[in-house]
């Protein structure tokens, strides 16, 4: 943070854009500096307005050389753009220099990555040291924009002035990163909590709940909390289920009509594609849970009281689906939020409640809290 | 005058500025053309190294000077902005 830390006193925002550059049309650069506002809004409990007369708290605007601030932009490269720290007057506002040459690719100076910086400043950042962080100085033409976000640096910081954005009751207020904090205050041991999703990823187990996941490794007991964007930025929050191939070492996200996939922390591309590409008839929008299993090879889809099998050597689905959950998985309620299999086990996750089913007896053989992994 | 002598004031009229717009280096020409390799302008360009994730040389090496040239924002690493 600037010396002094000084930050906003209030969590909404205004901004206006004074002027534009001629480089882009206008609605480009309206969209550039939106997206740079969420970047922060994203992390923090900040909301932003636009006002389009009158004194904002952050005034945007582009300049060459002197202009009325004392520090003169110094023509084409080298310095791109200045902002302030937040305060009253020029506190808070942003210039960027309007001899660069402004684009929404790569090809020239990238006005989202500028403007996602210097806001940065607007809301209290000073630079950071930290290569990846956005808050570091050197502007870095090589950054992919598809899978842009903040580093933890950034978020860090951001968080260290105005703590992480507001949640509902059964997420609560939580870090982004692991903690050490009493695992009886943290809200993974809330009763009440339900995940959206759960997969494995190379060893590990991922719990998503809304912006964020719980991450268990069998090598450290305590569960590692992180916001899914800061590991794949494109990843939608709220999914609908997960699940893992190991043998392509890949995990698949699903939401809604849509699949998206990532190995390790690379977004595959080609994705998001629909979920018909797997053979779902079209009538199916949204999948509640999916797991797959490496020894036969095949997926499963849980579909509200149905589930259909996919083969994942043919790429094709199974026939003789879909057949009814309580059929082949007898004390399972329809409507799963997620599934995980481990030690020849199912882990059916409904609700607060879990389910453990073994596959061979047919049958439950243990119920429990969904957070039972999560060492609460 | 002999042509690495010149290239080599120009690098040191660019670290010159970085270090007063960046790294607060107070602005006396005499004392930085002077004594350059001084401990408090050595100290300085450590200082901007270790900031920037450079290897911490002292000098103006060709590194250092190749990051100065990159675009950058205007705000300094270090200290107050005034």
């Amino acid at each position: 943070t600037f010396p002094g830390s000084p930050k906003w006193r209030k969590n909404h925002i205004s901004y206006r854009i004074v002027n534009y550059t001629l480089d882009l049309p206008r609605e480009s650069v309206d969209s550039a500096i939106e997206r740079a506002l969420k970047v922060w809004e994203e992390v923090t409990p900040l909301t932003f307005s636009r006002i389009s007369e009158g004194e904002a708290d952050i005034m945007i605007s582009f300049a060459v050389e002197e202009h009325g601030d004392f520090i003169p932009f110094d023509g084409p490269g080298m310095v791109l753009a200045h902002a302030y720290a937040p305060g009253p007057g020029i506190n808070g506002d942003a210039h960027f220099d309007d001899d660069e040459r402004w684009t929404d690719d790569v090809t020239g100076t990238n006005l989202f990555l500028v403007a996602a910086h210097e806001l940065g400043h607007s809301l209290g950042l000073f630079h950071s040291a930290n290569a990846e962080a956005l808050m570091y100085p050197v502007y870095k033409s090589s950054t992919d924009l598809a899978r842009f976000h903040l580093s933890q640096d950034d978020v860090d910081g951001i968080q260290s002035l105005y703590g992480p954005p507001t949640e509902s009751p059964d997420v609560l207020v939580v870090p982004t990163k692991s903690n050490s904090l009493d695992p009886e205050t943290l809200p993974m041991c809330s009763s009440a909590l339900s995940f959206d999703a759960v997969s494995t990823l190379r060893g590990e187990v991922l719990f998503f709940k809304d912006r964020h996941f719980w991450r268990k490794s069998l090598r450290t007991p305590e569960p590692g909390f992180y916001l899914i964007s800061s590991f794949w930025p494109s990843l939608p929050s709220n999914m609908d289920a997960a699940y893992e191939v190991t043998n392509r070492d890949t995990v698949f996200i699903l939401k809604g009509n849509q699949i998206w996939a990532i190995r390790g922390h690379e977004e595959l591309a080609g994705y998001p594609k629909s979920i018909h590409t797997l053979g779902l008839p079209e009538t199916v929008q949204k999948i509640d849970a999916a797991i797959s299993l490496k020894d036969q090879k095949k997926t499963y889809f849980f579909v509200e009281d149905k589930f259909w099998r996919y083969d994942e050597t043919r790429q094709l689905m199974d026939k003789g689906f879909p057949r009814l959950i309580t059929d082949d998985f007898p004390g399972i309620e329809p409507q799963v939020d997620a599934v995980l299999h481990a030690f020849g086990f199912f882990y059916f996750f409904c609700g607060s409640s879990q389910f453990e089913f073994d596959p061979n007896a047919r049958t439950v053989t243990h119920t429990l809290k969904s957070n039972s992994w999560l060492l609460c | 005058y002999p042509l690495h002598g010149s290239e080599e004031d120009a690098g040191m009229e660019v670290l010159q500025k970085y270090l007063e717009n960046y790294y607060g280096l107070e602005k006396d020409v005499k004392q930085f053309t002077k004594k350059k390799d001084s401990s408090p302008v050595v100290k300085k360009i450590q200082e901007m190294q270790k900031f920037l994730g450079l290897k911490m040389t002292g000098k103006l090496d060709s590194n250092t000077m190749e990051l100065m040239h990159k675009p950058r924002c205007g705000v300094p690493d270090v200290g107050g902005f005034s």
